[in-house]
């Protein structure tokens, strides 16, 4: 709290591991003690999520923006930007088609959704998420999951103070640090987080979603004890541009007409 | 060249003109905003403002802004309102009412209940394009979200997701139900 911005009298740089394990039923984050010297000096806070196979990290936004690289494996990135269409949807038809050529007719539950885009991250990528930005990622492949993160607190686009924030919308993201004994939070270095729905009073939320009341009360993630990453035991569907794909290329390569996207003329 | 540029500059507009707002439920109330891409001398001071006005019982969309603190003054009439930090915790929960000043810092979750005679506000924010985003209605996060995720995030059916998902059709301003949460209970 008492850096100020130009405060970098540093003698002495060192070469840091993460210092805190914030483990979760679908994986472990790492956090570097944002309070060193060297982290408050450049108004960064950095941490390392390792998600496992068919790990999802909950929707979440923070105080400031994050640049995030993909270390290893492969997933895939929802960002929410409030207003936006939902860009993605499935047409029913070709879901069917998409079912029966699998040969799958008997399916019981033919999936539909719509919702904004969702991004495949894979080794290599850096993806940036501006701030307040809520986002989720999920590991939907055969190996681990491993990004590690760059919160600048510092940005002119956080008005807050340079601790880094995040704000939970779902789960119960606390409970792994009240696994952890002894020093308060402040003196690890850990960024704080809950989930928001947590301070709302039920009855408002019902309201607000026009749902019943239990459902509600599941926003606020009271009794969930899986962390801040969950495991999705039946995995996650979600509309994506490789579902279409696969479906085009077994007619060929660019499908019925003259393009991937062209199945009848003008 | 000052006379036909900054001389000139517009510095004002009418927030109060029911016709003026930018959203508008005949159910709910209505809501106008007040930025540099309106207002372009809001970019040199860096700050806009909106006016809400909210019929009894309304809803104002659980919200946080992206970029912005809100200094919210209540011009007529009371809300309920609730604020909720980064740990989860309310750090406000409780009647506002005229003459009342509130702020939401930036990021901050807050959701607001108009009483029995509505409820009226102007809110400032710290930058000139302050930008929201709502948890619940049309254009919120959860709709942006594929039901599955929403289904695993809260552990619950997907029908249920469906239902968090949609049962909104509003995008910002709510109509009210008739079974209305007691009011002032903390």
């Amino acid at each position: 709290g008492s850096w100020q911005q130009g405060e970098c009298h540093l003698s002495r740089i060192n070469a840091r591991e993460p210092t805190f394990r914030l483990e979760a039923e679908g994986g472990v984050t790492e956090f570097w003690d944002h309070t060193n010297d060297e982290f408050q000096c450049a108004g960064v806070s950095i941490h390392r999520h390792r998600i496992n196979p068919r790990g999802l990290v909950l929707p979440a936004y923070h105080n400031a923006p994050v640049l995030v690289y993909v270390v290893r494996g492969r997933g895939t990135l929802g960002y929410l930007i409030s207003g936006c269409p939902e860009t993605f949807e499935s047409s029913q038809e070709s879901q069917q088609e998409y079912y029966e050529e699998r040969g799958e007719e008997g399916r019981s539950h033919i999936f539909r959704d719509k919702h904004q885009k969702v991004r495949e991250i894979r080794q290599g990528y850096v993806f940036a998420i501006p701030a307040g930005a809520a986002h989720w990622t999920y590991n939907n492949g055969e190996e681990e999951l491993v990004t590690v993160a760059v919160q600048d607190v510092a940005n002119y686009a956080n008005q807050l103070d340079r601790t880094p924030r995040s704000f939970y919308l779902a789960g119960n993201p606390l409970r792994g640090q009240q696994q952890q004994e002894g020093r308060p939070r402040e003196q690890r270095g850990l960024p704080e987080f809950g989930n928001v729905f947590r301070g709302f009073k039920v009855r408002p939320l019902s309201e607000a979603f026009r749902v019943d009341e239990e459902t509600a009360r599941l926003l606020r993630g009271e009794n969930d004890t899986r962390g801040h990453i969950i495991r999705a035991e039946q995995g996650i569907q979600f509309v994506s541009p490789t579902l279409r794909e696969e479906y085009g290329r077994r007619e060929g390569q660019y499908g019925r007409g003259e393009g991937p996207y062209y199945t009848r003329d003008n | 060249g000052i006379e036909e540029t900054i001389c000139t500059a517009e510095i004002k507009e009418n927030l109060d003109k029911p016709s003026r707002a930018d959203i508008y439920n005949p159910r709910a109330g209505r809501f106008s905003t007040l930025n540099s891409l309106t207002l372009p001398i809001l970019r040199f001071i860096r700050l806009s403002a909106a006016r809400g006005v909210l019929y009894r019982d309304a809803i104002m969309a659980p919200h946080w802004f992206l970029n912005a603190h809100s200094a919210i003054y209540f011009t007529r009439g009371e809300c309920r309102m609730q604020i909720v930090n980064h740990l989860g915790q309310a750090v406000f929960d409780g009647q506002v009412r005229e003459g009342q000043v509130i702020v939401v810092p930036q990021n901050f979750a807050a959701v607001k209940q108009a009483g029995e005679q509505g409820c009226e506000w102007i809110e400032f924010n710290t930058n000139d394009n302050a930008m929201m985003n709502t948890l619940s209605g049309r254009t919120s996060a959860f709709r942006a979200m594929p039901v599955d995720v929403i289904a695993n995030a809260y552990q619950i059916s997907r029908e249920q997701a469906e239902r968090l998902k949609y049962s909104r059709r509003e995008t910002l301003l709510f109509s009210g139900s008739s079974s209305r949460y007691e009011r002032g209970r903390v």
